[in-house]
């Protein structure tokens, strides 16, 4: 919240498009602005009219350079817009930098992220220092499909204006904490001699030589992935990164999802009854590739492209009792299994687990 | 005399950190240290918004400062006292 906590004295606003970028159709651009305003509407008692003509709350625009605001813009990138807080005549209005390149998807600034931002500003919200929140300072791109408000902004907002009038409370995403205790993960992966913890939307990046893991949006890296991603293992030779969820999955090298892909995992040799895979991790000495589901496992030949047969087998019988598994990789030899917030180290050659730690044991907690 | 492409990439370091500051975090632009006011407005400035980010807090404008500084971001201020 800003200081004086700013509000609007009323619940029902208006806001009004008072130019359009030429980078983007009127009616996508329309879309953006509904869509970030929808974001605040639906979880407080706020509602938005749009205006044609006359002042409305929020006045929201495309603008160049010095645009007599006391603020000027800085051209592409950078500063890509501003809003100020609720209030009279300039209060609630939104400024676009005209010099981005505006769009309604992954490439250049997507006009529907920045502008929700910036009308959490017109509407009183400053901003936030969790990494996660829409109202957190910098520009991370998100696929607006799979946009949900985080909880951290829902409460900011809410502390202004009350709750919702919907029967079901709405609730968000929360930004995961590398030691949080009760920290579990969707899947674990290598990648070039570091170790990628993903969770939700998130991944949890560790390099061996840094203590403090960092923490970033999936989409920094891959943009087209999607977030919830169930499992993921590294091909060291192939310089390949394999990502799963639900039937599909990706091969990426750096930050190209190969063409192709998605693929569906039958593909693999996959029967039809499996319906999503939990884990995996590829054995660096033999090239043979684990795939964890439900409570047995398969091989897979990485050279010969198919399942080994024999498989599925049960994985108590070949790991002992390390349950379900949520995410597996192998580093130095060892094989670490990850169980909710159980972590089990397994050693291939003894054919047995030498070791149990907290699932956040990596992040030198 | 040319400058040594070093020393100039030090100023305009100087330069970029000091507008940032300005822009986000309050600097006023005569931040000169006055001998008995103890730190320097640019290091304190800086420490808050390491500290903001959850960046290590050194006070000096080191690689992922500078990194978390040149990313794509809202004009609007980071510290509370925006109009």
């Amino acid at each position: 919240a800003t200081p004086g906590n700013p509000k609007w004295k009323r619940n029902n606003l208006t806001y009004r498009i008072l130019n359009y970028t030429p980078k983007m159709r009127r009616a996508d651009v329309d879309e953006a602005v509904r869509r970030a305003l929808n974001v605040w509407s639906s979880v407080t008692p706020l509602t938005f009219q749009k205006l044609e003509d006359k002042e409305a709350d929020i006045m929201i625009s495309f603008a160049y350079r010095d645009h007599r605001d006391n603020s000027p813009f800085d051209g592409p990138n950078g500063q890509l817009a501003h809003a100020f807080q609720p209030g009279e005549d300039i209060g609630g209005d939104v400024h676009m930098d005209e010099e981005e390149t505006w769009t309604k998807d992954g490439r250049g600034y997507n006009l529907f992220i920045v502008l929700a931002h910036e009308l959490g500003h017109s509407l009183g919200l400053s901003h936030s220092n969790d990494p996660g929140a829409l109202m957190y300072p910098t520009y991370s791109y998100i696929d607006p499909d799979e946009f949900l408000l985080p909880q951290d902004d829902i409460n900011g907002i809410q502390s202004i204006y009350g709750q919702s009038n919907a029967p079901m409370q709405p609730t968000g995403p929360i930004t995961p904490e590398a030691c949080d205790p009760n920290l579990t993960f969707d899947s674990i992966t290598t990648l070039r001699g570091e170790i990628f913890f993903f969770k939700g939307r998130y991944m949890l990046r560790k390099h061996p030589a840094r203590t403090e893991a960092e923490l970033n949006f999936i989409s920094l890296f891959w943009p087209r992935l999607p977030s919830g991603i169930q499992a993921a293992y590294e091909n060291i030779e192939r310089d390949e990164i394999t990502f799963f969820k639900e039937d599909k999955y990706w091969v990426v090298r750096g930050y190209d999802i190969l063409p192709g892909y998605p693929k569906r995992i039958y593909h693999l040799g996959f029967p039809k009854t499996v319906k999503r895979v939990n884990a995996a991790y590829n054995d660096e000495t033999t090239g043979k590739t684990y795939f964890f589901v439900a409570d047995r496992y398969w091989r897979y030949d990485e050279e010969k492209k198919s399942m080994d047969h024999g498989y599925p087998r049960k994985i108590v019988s070949d790991f002992g009792n390390i349950g379900r598994v949520d995410a597996a990789f192998q580093k130095d030899g060892y094989v670490y299994f990850f169980h909710g917030t159980t972590q089990f180290q397994f050693d291939p050659h003894a054919k047995r687990i030498v070791r149990k730690m907290k699932s956040t044991s990596w992040f030198n907690c | 005399f040319p400058v040594a492409p070093e020393a100039e990439d030090e100023e305009k370091t100087l330069q970029f950190v000091e507008s940032y500051l300005q822009s986000f975090y309050d600097l006023r632009k005569d931040h000169h240290p006055h001998i008995r006011s103890g730190e320097n407005p640019l290091t304190a400035k800086l420490k808050e918004m390491q500290s903001f980010f959850g960046l290590e807090v050194t006070g000096k404008p080191d690689l992922e400062t500078l990194e978390m500084m040149k990313k794509p971001r809202c004009g609007v201020t980071d510290v509370q006292k925006y109009m």
